[in-house]
């Protein structure tokens, strides 16, 4: 995993730095002390290669603790991992905000367009129903015009006959 | 140079989440 | 050409090399606060002894001389440590895509299609519209329908009634008996004319 890396790496890079900085090499500098202090400065020099590697612990252990190093390095291993399958290169920003926000926008795009689509189905389906029954309407209007007629023509006959009557009874 | 690259980062992260809010609103206010 | 190495950015939220040389800088103040440290504590101790011959200026050039040595060796190695950790650790292979890029990935949308999209919920939306306008329509003319039909059935209750009428007046089926009216009538004026012929 990253972090186990990151531990490796930053270890061995303060063991390699240990051993450049070695006892011997220590004594060859400070040729002139060693010959007066030989034991203070094999202490001096433990000490300064202990106080080293201490502070350089923290520092990365603080490193971590502000980037929050451990946790985006495993989320970043899974990513990776479920990544495995994959060859060719993955997307990356183009550069042109305009065209990499419009993939963003598609998924609710095409959620919306699917819920219009429904919407439209349902509203076309509800208007054919309601224009049935205004067919239907229109016909049964047709229809008592038809009746009112007939008996309009009925009664008119009826009148004919009556005016046929009246004019009898004036003779 | 380097709080170029982190603020264009952030936003490549962040924005597309707010642009699509505020997209999202401005249909269903046109749709209202 | 440096490698902004932006879209690392976007996952760690710093620049890769911005952490290292962070860590670079606090690394080399350290080496060289112990250095000091060092010098410190000898220069305190050869000031206890009584004659000594060492000066502090031979002191600082140790520390110089081992100050050097172990810089150098610090660059190389750090040098390497920060190539390795930006190869291994701190970057995203070409492959990976981060979680809020997927959508790039399910939906590569051209331009092109992407105005074809929006295009065609443009002409989703008109035609939501027009049957919507349509509905309207149709239940308007249902509504007229209702008080049209009410009027004509009016009507022809009224027509209803006449035949009523004439039936309870016994006049059964009106044109009928108007017929029949009419016939009489005639009838009888023929009699009327015979019996006037007849009394001339």
């Amino acid at each position: 995993s990253r972090a186990q890396v990151f531990a490796t790496v930053v270890d061995t890079f303060l063991e390699k730095l240990v051993a450049a900085g070695s006892y011997q090499r220590f004594v060859n500098s400070y040729r002139c002390f060693y010959k007066l202090q030989p034991q203070l400065t094999r202490s001096i020099y433990d000490q300064f290669i202990s106080q080293l590697q201490a502070s350089i612990k923290e520092e990365i252990q603080e490193v971590k603790n502000e980037g929050n190093l451990e946790g985006l390095f495993s989320s970043l291993d899974k990513i990776v991992e479920e990544a495995k399958d994959r060859e060719e290169p993955a997307w990356r920003p183009s550069g042109i905000p305009e065209d990499d926000v419009r993939s963003a926008m598609v998924p609710y795009l095409l959620k919306h367009r699917s819920h219009l689509r429904r919407v439209l189905r349902e509203k076309e389906e509800q208007n054919r129903k309601v224009a049935e029954s205004v067919l239907m309407g229109r016909d049964r209007i047709a229809e008592l015009e038809r009746l009112i007629q007939a008996r309009q023509q009925a009664w008119q006959a009826i009148n004919k006959e009556q005016r046929e009557l009246i004019m009898t009874f004036q003779e | 140079f380097d709080e170029l690259i982190v603020e264009t980062a952030t936003r490549r992260k962040q924005w597309p989440k707010k642009i699509l809010v505020h997209a999202i609103q401005t249909m269903k206010a046109e749709q209202e | 050409s440096v490698d902004p190495m932006a879209y690392e950015t976007q996952f760690f939220g710093f620049t890769p090399q911005t952490c290292m040389l962070r860590v670079y800088i606090a690394f080399q103040d350290y080496l060289f606060e112990m250095m000091l440290v060092v010098e410190g504590v000898m220069l305190k101790k050869l000031d206890g002894i009584p004659g000594c011959k060492v000066s502090p200026s031979q002191i600082r050039k140790c520390t110089e001389k081992f100050l050097l040595f172990m810089k150098e060796h610090f660059d190389r190695l750090f040098a390497k440590m920060e190539e390795v950790l930006l190869q291994l650790v701190l970057n995203i292979p070409k492959n990976v895509l981060l979680p809020e890029d997927r959508v790039h990935e399910q939906y590569p949308y051209s331009k092109e299609e992407f105005q074809a999209l929006q295009d065609e919920l443009q002409q989703l939306q008109q035609q939501c519209r027009a049957e919507v306008a349509a509905e309207q329509a149709l239940r308007a003319e249902l509504e007229e329908q209702k008080v049209v039909k009410a009027e004509l059935e009016k009507i022809l209750q009224c027509f209803d009634g006449l035949e009523s009428i004439c039936r309870e007046h016994g006049a059964g089926n009106f044109k009928e008996s108007f017929a029949l009216l009419t016939q009489n009538s005639k009838k009888l004026q023929d009699v009327l004319k015979d019996i006037e012929k007849k009394s001339q």
